[in-house]
């Protein structure tokens, strides 16, 4: 089964 | 203070209804350019990002920035008591412990005013960069949320996969497969059902149904959707609201087999 990412893996917190 | 006027509660119990089962308690960012949202869900997979500028409200009056806290749950609430073409004034004070929201019928005498007590929310925020995608497909925003419905019932994933030949939506599940494939279309006497596919390069991402399924609660604000693809990066889903407001929803692709 492929693996949902999570979000903060390509965008960065400010 | 923030003074907002909706010609028609219309919009904003659209646009609470689409994000609600995502999200549950956003901060409301009002400035003078308008009131932004932007939530991510639990999982941390989907984020919603909303922006409704001021040039959507009519009058429009923010002197400083305030961050409303709201539990959507109480907001939908309070706005289930509005009528869709009912008049939306929102207020609120500088340093609020309430929101108040005002409904005035436009055709008789009626005037209801509610206040939703606010949170204290310390939310995490994404900064998103502009993004030149490989693959933008304009669909109507029903024919996405039908095959997304469709789909659905076959499986828990779907393969996006957009090409010169058109953009593919494709899944694998333990009755079977299914598949669809839509090419660019122009109907010049319903534009409304134009297909179109900008690409730069070929595209192919996974995506979990579930939360598609979950941006399509709204179709109901605007006729096409854009879908934007890159490799490995996040899906935009984007349906456009008058006045250059939008409600975009972003989800984290899924990776390896």
């Amino acid at each position: 089964t492929p693996i949902q990412n999570d979000l903060s893996e390509f965008y960065t917190m400010v | 203070m923030l003074e907002a006027r909706l010609e028609q509660a219309e919009l904003l119990k659209k646009v609470v209804d689409a994000i609600k089962d995502l999200v549950q308690d956003c901060n409301f960012d009002c400035n003078d350019s308008g009131v932004a949202l932007q939530a991510m869900d639990n999982s941390h997979v989907a984020l919603v990002s909303m922006m409704l500028k001021s040039e959507a409200f009519s009058p429009f009056r923010c002197d400083r920035n305030i961050a409303l806290g709201i539990n959507l749950s109480s907001l939908t609430k309070v706005l289930r008591c509005a009528q869709n073409n009912d008049i939306l004034t929102v207020k609120a004070e500088d340093a609020p412990d309430v929101v108040n929201l005002m409904f005035e019928s436009s055709d008789s005498d009626r005037l209801s005013e509610y206040d939703i007590k606010l949170m204290d929310i310390d939310q995490e925020h994404l900064g998103i960069p502009e993004t030149e995608y490989a693959a933008t497909v304009t669909m109507p925003s029903p024919e996405f949320q039908r095959i997304c419905r469709d789909l659905s019932a076959l499986s828990e994933s779907v393969s996006i996969e957009c090409t010169k030949e058109g953009v593919k939506f494709a899944c694998n599940g333990d009755i079977g497969s299914g598949a669809v494939t839509l090419r660019s279309h122009s109907d010049v006497e319903n534009p409304d059902q134009n297909i179109k596919i900008d690409l730069t390069e070929p595209v192919a991402l996974t995506f979990s149904l579930k939360y598609l399924s979950n941006f399509c609660k709204a179709s109901g604000l605007a006729k096409s959707v854009n879908i934007c693809l890159s490799n490995e990066v996040p899906l935009l889903v984007e349906y456009g609201l008058a006045a250059n407001s939008y409600l975009r929803f972003y989800l984290a692709p899924k990776i390896g087999d």
